[in-house]
């Protein structure tokens, strides 16, 4: 038996909205610690791992370890039938070939059940070790989604390097070039407003903005966007969820050959 | 010429 009931209801969609551009069918992993996926996208190019924590839901029951396969479009489907102010709660049964959203209006005038039916998916679960990272940028998350849109009207990919100087976002394609670069600014008036650049080494890695930009589809999770870099390693975009855990984009650089 | 790598040749299955 599954219950999991979350106040803000409208994180679930947003959350949805986050990932499903990416990654089309995955499996929902529902544990005592919380209500988690990973899925790589069909490439195999870029991962989402999201997380959350049974401590951030009003409600959390969960009596064995379920795997339930979704497709992320009909998942967002069901969940844009509720109102933004609802109260959500997924519900199954063990065994069950199928799920149920509940959702409640704040006043509890109006309670509506969809039912889903979820799906067999093979998917690969990576490893991912814990990591030492060259460089971590701490951006308002606006402005990188800002800076991913801008670049990619310009180039495919995007080189991002982070120097002494800062953080330097560039591309290149037909029609010409661009370089936006970021220096570490703490004087702002509200801490989610801050440039945060932590530098252990220089790193210059080459990504696809076509995933980076899928990736700030996350934008409205957070203010906030962490990103880690190093040069042996896939760069991670990590969006916080407040009070209840994280998703975190994983992309594999491209290298000149 | 750019060439994109795999998560695979990063990340191992669990």
């Amino acid at each position: 038996m599954l219950e999991l009931r979350l106040v803000q209801g409208s994180l679930l969609k947003k959350v949805l909205d986050a990932i499903k551009e990416l990654v089309k069918d995955a499996n929902f992993d529902c544990s005592t610690t919380g209500f988690s996926l990973q899925a790589m996208d069909s490439s195999h190019v870029a991962l989402v791992s999201l997380l959350l924590r049974a401590e951030g839901f009003e409600h959390y029951r969960c009596d064995r370890n379920l795997s339930m396969g979704m497709n992320l479009d009909n998942m967002a489907k069901m969940l844009k039938c509720s109102g933004n102010d609802d109260i959500i709660t997924i519900k199954a049964d063990d065994g069950s070939d199928s799920v149920t959203f509940m959702f409640e209006s704040p006043t509890q005038d109006k309670i509506s059940d969809f039912e889903m039916k979820l799906m067999d998916i093979d998917s690969e679960h990576l490893g991912i070790p814990e990591a030492e990272y060259h460089a971590i940028i701490r951006m308002p998350s606006a402005e990188f989604a800002k800076i991913c849109r801008d670049l990619a009207s310009i180039g495919d990919t995007v080189v991002i390097s982070v120097s002494k100087e800062g953080v330097k976002f560039s591309t290149r394609g037909d029609i010409g070039a661009a370089n936006v670069v970021l220096r570490q600014n703490t004087t702002v008036d509200k801490p989610e407003e801050a440039t945060i650049i932590e530098m252990n080494e220089p790193v210059s890695l080459t990504f696809a903005l076509r995933y980076m930009n899928s990736f700030t589809k996350a934008t409205p999770l957070s203010n906030i966007v962490t990103i880690s870099l190093s040069s042996e390693l896939p760069v991670v975009v990590e969006y916080k969820i407040a009070e209840m855990g994280y998703i975190r984009f994983y992309l594999a650089p491209k290298i000149e050959e | 010429k750019a060439v994109q790598l795999s998560l695979t040749e990063f990340y191992r299955s669990a």
